[in-house]
């Protein structure tokens, strides 16, 4: 909040778009405003009505450099836009830097979540401190699939002004917490040299020489990629992530997709009674690469890029005590580290044992 | 610069522009106040403050120097909102 939590004292706000930028058309603008005020409306008591003429609460301009409140912007990148927090002349104004490329998906900035962030300091939020929360400082492409308000946010306006009446997606979701002792993983790579470990839209990014690992939204590194991962794993020969979900697998080159992705994983030699894969670990030593699905696994021949006669065996035959499912695996020096619930299991390839029981938050350092 | 450089290494890694950038950053989003000429040293012990006021929001390792991380941060697209006690 601002010092004093400064909020409006009314619930019916006003709003007028005082010009256009060139990069949308008017009707592009007009749609990313509505839909970032309903963000907020559909959390609170709040009503927004747009005006065209007279003085409204919420005044929205584009500007660049110098624009009119001393606080100029800086060419493009960098500043992307302010908002000044509820209160009289400038108070509630949104300012947008036309020296930026707006669009309406991730091609450049795009205008619907930058506004239903600005729209979020018109109301009374400060910035938050959690990286996955809309009011974090940063910007981060989040797809364009509709926005699901997340839960610090729902949190910090309703402690303004309360609850709406009837919020059409309830379901706020939360920003994980790697030191949770309740933390399940959905899937798990490396990527040249990094840890990558993917939970609901998130993934952290975990470097061999930090402690600290960095949490990430999917869709700031992939746009394209779904905001859920099943199963991952890293082809170090040709410099490949492949990430699964549901049906199908992304091929990726660093940021890229690679040519021809997504498949279906029915492509790989899947039958077609196979929904989707759990986790996925590539053994470097012998190219093979194993999915888990349900409670069997399959190994995949990289080098023939076959599935390999013989599977699907049940996981609890092959390794013996890492349950009947897993949630994500990687393997390094001759281990596969099995991630099922709150515990992992350090399993020795050669021996076919399990060495050590950990828990999953060890991985971060927990 | 205002800007505290008394490691060796620190001067090293990092060039004047950089130390520019950084302290553009602070004053806009961490309210640093420009000094007049005369007291370079405690504002360097400003621009240090705010270094770690700005570590410690994102959760980087608080130093309150300059390095890598913190820079790389401070390039990041974001927002400017502007600072209230400045608006009131």
């Amino acid at each position: 909040f601002f010092p004093r939590k400064l909020k409006w004292s009314h619930t019916n706000i006003t709003y007028r778009i005082l010009n256009y930028t060139p990069d949308l058309k008017k009707s592009e603008v007009d749609r990313a405003f509505r839909k970032a005020f309903k963000v907020w409306s559909d959390v609170t008591p709040l009503n927004f009505t747009r005006i065209r003429n007279g003085t409204a609460d919420i005044m929205i301009s584009f500007g660049r450099k110098e624009h009119g409140d001393f606080y100029p912007f800086d060419g493009p990148s960098g500043l992307l836009a302010h908002a000044f927090p509820p209160g009289p002349n400038f108070g509630g104004d949104a300012h947008f830097d036309e020296d930026e490329l707006w669009s309406t998906d991730s091609k450049g900035y795009n205008l619907f979540l930058v506004a239903a962030h600005e729209f979020g300091h018109s109301l009374g939020l400060e910035h938050s401190r959690d990286p996955g929360a809309l009011m974090f400082p940063i910007y981060t492409y989040t797809g364009n699939k509709g926005l699901l308000l997340p839960d610090d946010d729902v949190q910090g306006i309703q402690i303004l002004y309360g609850a709406g009446d009837h919020d059409p997606h309830p379901d706020h979701p939360k920003t994980p917490e790697k030191c949770d002792a309740n933390l399940t993983l959905d899937a798990i790579t490396e990527l040249r040299g990094e840890m990558v470990i993917f939970k609901d839209r998130f993934f952290w990014r975990l470097h061999p020489q930090m402690v600290e690992a960095d949490l990430v939204q999917i869709k700031s590194f992939w746009p394209e990629i779904p905001s859920k991962i099943d199963a991952a794993y890293e082809h170090p020969t040709n410099d490949h992530v492949l990430l699964f979900r549901g049906k199908k697998v992304w091929a990726l080159n660093a940021y890229d997709i690679v040519e021809g992705y997504p498949k279906k994983i029915y492509e790989l030699g899947f039958p077609r009674s196979v929904k989707g894969v759990d986790a996925a670990v590539h053994i470097k030593d012998t190219g093979k690469t194993l999915f888990f699905a349900g409670e069997k696994y399959w190994s995949y021949d990289e080098q023939n890029q076959v599935m390999e006669k013989g599977y699907p065996r049940y996981i609890e035959e092959d390794f013996p005590g890492i349950g009947h499912r897993v949630d994500a695996a990687y393997e390094k020096n001759g281990y596969i580290y099995f991630f099922n619930g709150p515990l992992q299991f350090e399993f020795n390839i050669w021996s076919e044992r399990i060495m050590r029981v950990l828990t999953t938050t060890s991985i971060f350092w927990c | 610069l205002p800007i505290s450089i008394s490691d060796e290494d620190d001067s090293d890694e990092f060039t004047r522009e950089k130390f520019e950038l950084a302290e553009r950053y602070l004053k806009r989003h961490y309210n640093l106040q420009s000094n007049p000429a005369g007291i370079q040293r405690k504002a360097g012990d400003t621009v240090t403050s705010k270094l770690r006021e700005m570590q410690a929001f994102f959760g980087l390792e608080v130093t309150g120097k300059l390095n890598e991380e913190t820079y790389e941060l401070m390039q990041q697209p974001r927002c400017g909102v502007p600072d209230i006690g400045e608006y009131n």
